[in-house]
């Protein structure tokens, strides 16, 4: 006979239903047993009293067999009876999920779901790491490019400045002015070369 | 109908017990035992017979006292029924432990699993917005340094076209 | 074999919380 080890209601009680019926079995059976010890003592007792009594004590320890084993085989078969109602009414849990348990109903989880959304996170976890690492190189890409684009402007401020140069002494663009220059200069040139002939011309007249 | 408590239940079974078992153990029993002592002391006999039954019936309920005092068992009961009061609507089958721990805890860790699941969700979406917004910046960034760069290569072609025209310039000065 | 379904319940009751703080704390740190 398969034995119902009733844990879940061990779960809710601390104690299992069959031990708690043991126990008052136990208790019963015990008071029987004096109850029963004390109306043999009180009976002897009695005949101590009476004078050339011919009830021997033997005798009334057979009676109290008697009544005893009798009594005993009412109180097994009541008690049988009484653990059965007490086991299927009373020390049972009935088709209910207790508190501790109350995720099993919400979240029936089998094996694979579990599995599988372990293997999210963890599937989750390492996408997160990856974006992180994305961004530090983002981020570092981005300082460099703010250093890379200093530098660049820092070139560029100079070669506007080299501009200004010209134009802070008057010439509006240097390519221009450089052109005058050109021009000017030949024209110099020119004229240097008119007044050498002409020194000569009056050199030799 | 009405659902009765498990304390009243259990008061009720024990009550019935003690009544049956009384019964059972008849003043007719008691005597036809006790037959000599009956014939010698009738009332004597009634008297130790009442006290028997009074006795037996104090003390079984004095231990079912006892009991329920010691684990507190009417407020378990108590509790039982409400919880078997709310979990009435329940159907099919109620869950009960499947003997593997690791899978009954699923269940139970599963919610924390799933809030975990979802930040991290959460935390990714928000780490590829913010990837994607650095990665635009990066690419509007290069597109300007692309541009600074032909910027300064404009006026490096432009500073080596003068440069060029200089020496020219003092190639024809320099002529003789 | 009482004691032993005494304690197998006992467990089936504490430890799922129990596991679960320890649970809820991993999941904590990993976040931070």
């Amino acid at each position: 006979m398969s034995v119902d080890p009733m844990t879940y209601e061990a779960q809710f009680f601390g104690f299992t239903p069959q031990m708690c019926m043991l126990r008052i079995c136990i208790a019963f059976q015990d008071y029987l047993f004096e109850v029963m010890q004390a109306v043999e003592w009180v009976i002897l007792k009695n005949l101590d009293g009476i004078p050339d009594c011919e009830i021997s004590p033997v005798q009334i320890h057979r009676c109290t067999e008697k009544f005893l084993s009798f009594m005993k085989g009412c109180f097994d078969n009541l008690f049988g009876k009484m653990e059965q109602l007490f086991l299927q009414l009373i020390l049972c849990i009935p088709n209910i999920l207790l508190p501790e348990d109350k995720y099993k109903e919400i979240h029936p989880y089998s094996e694979e779901e579990f599995q599988h959304l372990q293997k999210e996170i963890d599937q989750l976890q390492e996408k997160y790491k990856t974006e992180l690492y994305t961004k530090q190189t983002l981020l570092a890409e981005l300082e460099e490019q703010k250093i890379v684009q200093a530098k660049l402007k820092q070139t560029l401020a100079l070669f506007a400045e080299l501009q200004n140069v010209g134009r802070d002494h008057g010439t509006s663009d240097f390519r221009e002015s450089l052109v005058s220059l050109v021009q000017n200069s030949r024209k110099l040139y020119n004229i240097t070369d008119d007044v050498e002939k002409e020194s000569k011309r009056l050199k030799i007249s | 109908g009405a659902t009765v408590s498990r304390v009243k239940l259990l008061d009720t079974i024990v009550d019935t017990f003690l009544q049956k078992l009384v019964a059972a153990g008849s003043y007719q029993r008691f005597t036809d035992c006790y037959k000599h002592f009956y014939r010698l002391q009738p009332e004597m006999t009634q008297r130790i017979y009442d006290k028997f039954i009074t006795q037996l019936q104090t003390s079984i309920r004095e231990e079912v006292s006892e009991i329920k005092e010691e684990g507190n068992l009417e407020a378990v009961l108590n509790a039982l029924d409400k919880i078997v009061e709310e979990g009435k609507a329940q159907k099919e089958p109620a869950w009960r432990p499947s003997g593997i721990p690791e899978m009954d805890l699923h269940s139970t860790i599963a919610p924390y699993f799933l809030q975990q699941r979802d930040t991290l969700q959460r935390c990714v979406q928000k780490q590829e917005a913010e990837n994607r917004q650095l990665a635009d910046a990066i690419l509007a960034g290069r597109k300007q340094v692309e541009e600074l760069q032909l910027q300064i290569q404009a006026r490096q072609e432009a500073w080596q076209a003068l440069h060029r025209e200089q020496r020219e310039l003092l190639a024809v000065l320099r002529e003789p | 074999f009482d004691e032993i379904i005494v304690d197998i319940a006992t467990k089936r009751k504490q430890y799922p919380r129990k596991i679960l703080e320890c649970v809820i704390k991993t999941i904590k740190a990993k976040q931070e």
